[in-house]
């Protein structure tokens, strides 16, 4: 999986980090104090799709360019979550209980073309 | 307009704290953020929130609550699993960048959850190196445990005192690794087939004290 950098506009894994402060959600929330809520971007030509992490080896790449001359531009391939992890948040609810609770899948990752 | 090349443009950003409002209000199942009648002070959350933690029975004997609460705090991760083997299973541990002040490991446990299949089962955990038994790294034995069918469920394995050099390293990625004589399918199967039975360290740690430096003239 790659992190978007400048010289590349392949599909890869954009960081960004949402400060509960900036927000104004910091009352509430108690843990943690912001979401890195990463995404993806970029895009998927042929040689890579259907190859979520990208090509891994040197044998991976051969096959996806095999795949690639064989088969025609016959759908789209997007630049999707591959791995995500769950968030821990500890927070306030309307009756001021503290709550904790994983929530599953909320940060992604690593980013591949479906 | 000039502006930083790494920071994204002002109607990027609104958008991406709008997503992540919405997600998160979404996950919660809370159709708006919740409002508060008094704030509550953060610092009182969380001196209520650690004694709650550590109750009267942990506290040793000679350092008060309020000492104790300003030495340490506990940091909770959970593993990404994969089967390198079918009797060798790696636990991938991330730590956030955001914990990069200098910070001394007190205690670490390892929790597992284990359903013994056979008449028992001899764990073995490592600390793998960079990249694991596959990139050929080193490994250190950090425990042996025998279990049996009895002892299936939650069970926890102390670490120290191998972690503590790589609390003070620059990585943030620790990599642990299960062994077993047997066959660890089984084990994998059960880690894997509910995000409630995910493996998670729990290492109690305490910041570094900035050394007091003596200037002699």
């Amino acid at each position: 999986s790659l992190r978007c950098s400048h010289n590349s506009n392949l599909c890869c894994r954009k960081d960004y980090y949402v400060d509960f402060r900036d927000i104004g959600w910091n009352d509430w929330i108690i843990k943690p104090e912001g979401y890195q809520i990463n995404y993806c971007v970029g895009q998927c030509p042929l040689h890579v799709a259907g190859s979520p992490g990208m090509a891994s080896s040197f044998h991976t790449a051969v096959f996806n360019l095999v795949k690639a001359n064989n088969v025609q531009a016959s759908g789209h391939s997007c630049c999707v979550p591959t791995r995500r992890r769950p968030l821990s948040i500890l927070y306030f609810d309307r009756n001021s209980n503290i709550v904790k609770t994983d929530i599953p899948d909320m940060i992604v990752d690593a980013c591949g073309c479906s | 307009e000039p502006r930083c090349p790494s920071c994204p443009a002002g109607s990027e950003r609104r958008l991406l704290e709008e997503v992540a409002k919405k997600q998160l209000l979404e996950k919660l199942r809370l159709r708006d953020r919740p409002r508060l009648a008094h704030a509550v002070p953060r610092a009182a959350v969380a001196r209520a929130l650690r004694r709650l933690q550590a109750g009267g029975a942990h506290r040793s004997a000679g350092v008060s609550g309020e000492e104790e609460e300003e030495q340490g705090y506990e940091i909770i991760s959970f593993a990404e699993t994969d089967l390198t083997s079918p009797s060798t299973l790696g636990l991938q541990f991330q730590f956030s960048q955001a914990q990069d002040q200098d910070i001394r490991i007190l205690q670490a446990q390892l929790w597992l959850y284990l359903r013994v299949p056979r008449a028992s089962l001899t764990l073995r955990i490592f600390l793998a190196a960079e990249g694991g038994a596959e990139a050929g790294g080193n490994r250190t034995l950090l425990g042996e445990r025998r279990l049996s069918t009895a002892g299936s469920g939650w069970r926890s394995f102390p670490l120290l005192p191998a972690p503590r050099s790589f609390f003070g390293g620059q990585s943030r990625s620790l990599r642990l690794e299960l062994e077993s004589r047997g066959d660890l399918r089984d084990v994998t199967a059960q880690v894997n087939a509910s995000r409630s039975h995910q493996p998670f360290l729990v290492a109690k740690v305490k910041v570094k004290e900035p050394e007091h430096h003596v200037a002699k003239r």
